[in-house]
């Protein structure tokens, strides 16, 4: 994900960033995409994704509106895909 | 969405325990009423039992809990989460014991957050729609305000269809209402701000008497959760308008329904022999406003929300010309307008009397 790990604020919000799509945008990863580039590819997406869920700009990238978005109190239930 | 929802419309749920953030029976009012905002737009019925395994098992968790597959987060973040229509975890919701649970604004209002759980517990997913109930964020809107969207109505009625006939439903036409015909009638009329309002079978016409306009409009398109064939509608004193059908009444705020209607008649002050009301008229001079009932009408009083004393009176004594059963009355520009059949009769409150009987559709430029 292009965060910047130099400094514990970023290294927190990379986390908060994480949990938050594996909680609510976890789409089961493309079994043809292989190796690394998979991982970082649908950590993007799903970051695309929630961007597109909530009408913000579509970067792939956790901008400071993405971030306040994220830390806003919510339901548990995932965004995407079959809640069951 | 999630199909195909649960296949009975009878559903029960259990309050497994309670959150000491609030009084029990609060709770227990807040989660009944969660539920009635969904059944006021299906046919879904919500019934509580107090043990044993309901369709929709309801506790307050922390962090880990059981064999649910998903786990509270402690204070803020994650507030609630719930599961879809099913077996086992089925319909399930779990509230965040860790968060501040209240019946107001502050914390997390539980009613509020219980209505969206419940939203998922019969199949609906999250509305990307910020006006949704079914949005993702928390946010507070006052509980007075009726809280579905058209989003979360469509959605929960693509799964159960809206509410079930009325008894005494008219059969609607399925085509538009022909507005200049000369047998041309209304089920109920009010004004809206400087519109006039005309309601028949499942539609309504939008005038606006200052200019030429009329709209003909779905009533389910403003109102989604209005029933067709509204029988008497008027605009009070605070912006509102009350529409009444059968014994039961909706307030309407802006394009919100109020939280808690539709109510019973009797509620207004009607004994419980009246059954249903033919035409209401708020006189703005006044403050009082009458409803017609038959061949007498009764006097309603806004300000103290009360009814009159000395009524019911028959409408020909008091509105001498209007000898007629009233469909339909309204207020313009100070003048009564009362509807009989293809009729309409303009009243003078000042000099009481009929100034001029004209037809009921004079108001479509025809």
């Amino acid at each position: 994900l292009p965060v910047h790990p130099e400094n514990d604020n970023h290294k927190e919000d990379a986390k908060l960033v994480q949990d938050y799509l594996n909680k609510f945008y976890a789409i089961e990863p493309d079994p043809n995409q292989l190796g690394w580039k998979a991982k970082a590819e649908s950590t993007a997406e799903k970051l695309q994704k929630m961007q597109q869920f909530f009408g913000l700009k579509v970067t792939g990238k956790p901008d400071s509106e993405t971030l306040e978005v994220m830390k806003k109190p919510r339901c548990g239930v995932p965004d995407v895909g079959l809640y069951g | 969405v999630t199909l195909p929802g649960w296949k009975k419309t009878n559903l029960t749920y259990r309050i497994v325990n309670h959150t000491p953030d609030m009084r029990e029976e609060d709770v227990d009012q807040a989660i009944q009423k969660a539920f009635e905002v969904w059944s006021t737009v299906t046919p879904l019925i919500f019934t509580r039992i107090y043990e044993g395994i309901a369709d929709v098992m309801i506790a307050f968790r922390t962090k880990a809990h059981g064999h649910c597959p998903r786990y509270f987060d402690g204070p803020l973040g994650v507030l609630a989460h719930a599961f879809p229509p099913g077996n086992g975890f089925g319909g399930d919701v779990h509230f965040d014991e860790d968060e501040d649970w209240t019946s107001g604004s502050a914390g997390f209002n539980l009613f509020l957050v219980a209505a969206h759980e419940f939203g998922h517990a019969l199949g609906l997913s999250h509305s990307n729609d910020q006006r949704a109930l079914m949005y993702p964020n928390y946010a507070y809107v006052s509980p007075s305000e009726f809280p579905l969207s058209p989003d979360d109505i469509r959605g929960i009625q693509s799964i159960y269809g809206s509410q079930p006939n009325v008894p005494d439903e008219k059969p609607s036409t399925p085509t538009s209402p022909k507005t200049c015909g000369s047998q041309m009638s209304f089920d109920a009329v009010t004004t809206l701000r400087r519109e006039v309002i005309f309601l028949k079978g499942r539609h309504l016409w939008r005038v606006y008497p200052d200019h030429s306009e009329v709209e003909l409009e779905l009533i389910s398109t403003f109102w989604p959760m209005l029933p067709s064939g509204i029988q008497a509608a008027y605009e009070n004193m605070k912006d509102q308008i009350l529409f009444f059908k059968g014994n039961k009444f909706w307030v309407i705020s802006g394009y919100q329904v109020l939280l808690g209607y539709p109510k019973s008649i009797n509620t207004l002050g009607f004994p419980k022999g009246v059954k249903k009301i033919d035409a209401a008229v708020c006189n703005k001079n006044t403050g009082k406003t009458d409803f017609f009932i038959g061949d007498k009408y009764w006097r309603y009083d806004e300000y103290k929300q009360s009814m009159e004393k000395g009524y019911p009176r028959q409408t020909a004594n008091d509105f001498p010309g209007i000898s007629q059963k009233v469909d339909a009355v309204f207020q313009q520009k100070g003048f009564f307008y009362f509807f009989h059949g293809p009729k309409q009769w303009e009243f003078d409150p000042t000099a009481n009397k009929v100034i001029r009987e004209i037809k009921s559709n004079s108001w479509f430029n025809c």
